[in-house]
């Protein structure tokens, strides 16, 4: 079963 | 702030899309435009909406402000606009409200309305410029009507772009599906173009439920783009007059 990664993961809060 | 737009459908079409996905967001003013930037509770999903300044007429900004706008209330406001109806925005400097009127172009009716703005603490995320190894260009119907297919057989899609075309496929308890599109210019009906660029394979895994969401924006544009790179999230873009945009972007599932 493959598990949901979250946007900010990926992408930095400025 | 003074923004006009011609046609209110647009804000409508805009609002209605991502309601569901957002629900209170800042749409911060400028001078280059209308912009709009938030996560899904879940912060899986990240909505990104661009109205460029060139999209009204006239467009006004002196000052830099944040509208913290409920988008259910916004909803329920711009429900009472027709169509066709011209839009202005306003707001002050530091507005407790921001004001739409709306005026019909074929008889002399004049409505105006006020939104109680909230204070909406936002935390603004960096979009890299990205490269993407697979750029997918297709009627905006048919990837909706893909998701919505897919969506009876399970909750995840993985989705695979390769020099042979992209394939989305399911599994669930009842079974599989797969569609399969390849490249395909149409002359006499170039809506129905389906284009792949592609500079390396990538297959991905998203959960449907997003994607079924995203395309409540389809009747924004006849064409919807996605976006795919390995480890990144998917973007999928609609894109509107005047280089305005609404774009999802969708974090991928990864194996164990």
């Amino acid at each position: 079963q493959a598990s949901q990664i979250t946007i900010l993961v990926y992408y930095r809060a400025q | 702030l003074e923004a006009r737009l011609e046609q209110a459908n647009l804000l409508k079409k805009v609002v209605d899309a991502i309601k569901d996905l957002v629900q209170d967001c800042n749409f911060d003013c400028n001078d280059s435009g209308i912009a709009l930037q938030a996560m899904d509770n879940s912060h899986v999903a990240l909505v990104s909406m661009m109205l460029k300044a060139e999209s009204f007429s006239p467009f006004r900004c002196d000052r830099n402000i944040a509208l913290g706008i409920n988008l259910s209330s916004l909803m329920k406001v711009l429900r009472c606009a027709q169509n066709e109806d011209i839009l202005t925005l306003k707001a002050d400097d530091a507005p407790d409200v921001v004001n739409l009127v709306f005026e019909s172009s074929e008889s002399d009716r004049l409505s105006e309305y006020d939104i109680k703005l909230m204070d909406i603490d936002q935390e603004h995320l960096g979009i890299p410029e990205t490269e993407y190894s697979a750029t997918i260009s297709m009627p905006a119907a048919e990837f909706q009507r893909i998701c919505r297919d897919l969506i009876a057989l399970s909750e995840s899609v993985a989705i695979e772009a390769t020099k042979e075309g992209v394939k989305f496929s399911c599994s669930g308890d009842i079974g599989n599906g797969a569609v399969t599109l390849r490249s395909h210019t149409n002359v006499e009906k170039p809506e129905l173009n389906v284009d792949i660029a592609l500079s390396e394979p990538v297959a991905l895994t998203f959960s449907l439920k997003y994607l079924v969401n995203f395309c409540k924006a389809s009747g924004l544009s006849g064409t919807v783009k996605l976006c795919l790179s390995s480890e990144v999230p998917l973007l999928v873009e609609y894109t509107l007059a005047s280089n305005s945009y609404l774009r999802f972007y969708l974090a991928p599932k990864i194996g164990d």
